[in-house]
């Protein structure tokens, strides 16, 4: 997955990510896909979650999947959350719940629960990083106002790091895949360096929906893994995705 | 991790989404969370049954190409639906309205859901 918060030269916060999903869950060689990610894509539904006919949020997710992966309530924050592999793992969670230990929460539920819950950026960001978890994961945040947009480092009991957005370092997006950002990624994995060099290349003034999209577009930012792509506009309470492919040549993650 | 033709210059101009990257529009649904949980995802499931079996029926076949007895998937069917009442309301409830509606084993559909757990095995 990769995931970005970025803040226009005018103080608006975008959020983009790819969801990329199915690795080394079978392969299918006539058509060169992964056949677990093929089988999500169709999976793949815009939910506008209301009460009292008012909308609360607004997701993508999987049809058949209750927690959230991908989500935004609108004027207020937005909310992507990528996987980070330990090996304090979500194994360790799983024997824990099942012996009866059960003082954690399920990745997907607590997200679920903030976008349902939150009020605001700062509450978000509190759940996020205190909340205990099952399994260790990245939370990528952004707000609605100017220099609010983090990505939260998680094991599954500490908050390991929250790195955010800083006009004075000049550092105007925050970018996640799936290594913590402090540390090389795995060389051969490494879709971190061609997509900040994109950013890079777009500059800040020029940010915008369409922009980051053109960076979720570029290989191998998309890669044979990828099931959507989700565009986010705080300020306008916007949200939308679209099922992706990637034409071979491709990398196949 | 300057790979071409896998790797490649940063791409421009692809907004509005159209050409080979583009599979699809994402069709947009309301859960109404007045709703009891179980009765939340009747529309998406309905018209989303037949993709998720299939996608259930393709963590079978992976399932079975590692456990060839099928004993896995028994597990999962006999053991996971012991999970969900362990699990937070509302998300158990919404889980066994989803089993209900698609007709998927219950214990399958807590397998999709827990699955970001699992997986990290």
């Amino acid at each position: 997955c990769t995931s970005l918060v970025a803040e226009d030269a005018n103080g608006n916060l975008f959020h983009g990510r790819n969801l990329d999903f199915g690795l080394f869950m079978g392969w299918d060689s006539k058509n060169r896909s992964w056949i677990i990610t093929e089988t999500l894509k169709p999976l793949v539904v815009n939910v506008d979650f209301t009460r009292n006919n008012r909308t609360v949020f607004k997701s993508t997710n999987f049809a058949g999947y209750v927690g959230m992966l991908t989500g935004i309530r609108p004027h207020t924050f937005t909310l992507t959350m990528n996987e980070r592999f330990s090996l304090d793992g979500g194994y360790i969670g799983i024997l824990e719940w099942i012996l009866g230990k059960r003082d954690g929460m399920w990745m997907s539920f607590l997200t679920r629960s903030v976008l349902e819950n939150a009020t605001s950026y700062e509450e978000a960001k509190n759940r996020l990083a205190q909340t205990k978890l099952l399994a260790p994961a990245y939370f990528i945040l952004g707000g609605n106002q100017t220099g609010q947009g983090c990505v939260i480092t998680r094991s599954r009991v500490l908050s390991l790091d929250i790195w955010e957005l800083d006009r004075k370092q000049n550092r105007w997006y925050v970018l996640e895949t799936n290594y913590d950002h402090w540390k090389d990624p795995f060389f051969l994995d490494d879709r971190r360096t061609p997509a900040m060099k994109c950013m890079n290349q777009t500059m800040q003034a020029n940010i915008s929906i369409k922009t980051i999209y053109d960076v979720l577009s570029t290989k191998p930012v998309l890669n044979k893994l990828t099931t959507y792509t989700t565009l986010m506009e705080v300020s306008k309470g916007r949200l939308e995705s679209y099922i992706r492919d990637c034409p071979n040549p491709c990398m196949p993650w | 991790q300057y790979v071409p033709p896998y790797t490649e210059e940063c791409r421009s101009g692809m907004y509005p989404p159209r050409g080979p990257t583009f599979k699809g529009a994402v069709t947009w649904y309301t859960v109404d969370l007045d709703l009891p949980p179980s009765k939340r995802w009747t529309e998406v499931i309905t018209d989303k049954k037949a993709n998720l079996v299939s996608m259930i029926q393709a963590i079978k076949d992976l399932a079975n190409s590692f456990v060839p007895s099928g004993k896995l998937i028994e597990l999962v069917d006999r053991d996971l639906p012991l999970i969900v009442n362990t699990l937070p309301y509302p998300f158990n409830e919404e889980i066994k309205g989803i089993a209900q509606d698609s007709g998927v084993a219950l214990g399958e559909v807590v397998l999709f859901n827990i699955f970001y757990e699992v997986f990290t095995v």
